[in-house]
């Protein structure tokens, strides 16, 4: 799956997924 | 709110009952940024409405190498206008509850 996830030391976790292409601004 | 460059939107219907709420962040526009951030990704995390400040989430982010450190008040502004929001939102909508 194209999810990652990132746990911090305080223990928050960050999951990280693709944005969709329509939320992007054009670059 | 001014546009940062970096959208922060609720990841979650938000019912005004819960402390903690599920936010979604990504980059819009990374020309805003000073620092370049690590992925265009999508970061999702929780959010304790009552306890946490988004100053503390911004810092966690760039501990974990998302964003430079230079964008902390960057971040920390796109997450604090996005909790306003949800906040007086709240407040409107379920008065009694708050």
């Amino acid at each position: 799956s194209s999810f990652t996830q990132v746990v911090h030391s305080a223990g928050r976790r960050f999951i990280v997924s693709p944005v969709p292409e329509s939320r992007l601004k054009e670059q | 709110a001014e546009d940062t460059g970096v959208r922060v939107e609720l990841a979650e219907e938000d019912h005004g009952r819960k402390s903690s709420i599920a936010l979604r962040l990504w980059v819009e526009d990374p020309k805003k940024l000073k620092g370049k951030p690590k992925d265009n990704g999508a970061i999702e995390f929780t959010f304790d409405l009552e306890k946490e400040t988004p100053d503390d989430v911004a810092q966690e982010m760039i501990d974990s190498g998302f964003f430079h450190e230079n964008d902390l008040k960057i971040v920390a502004k796109s997450i604090r206008d996005r909790v306003a929001l949800i906040l007086w939102r709240r407040e409107r909508i379920w008065p009694r509850m708050q």
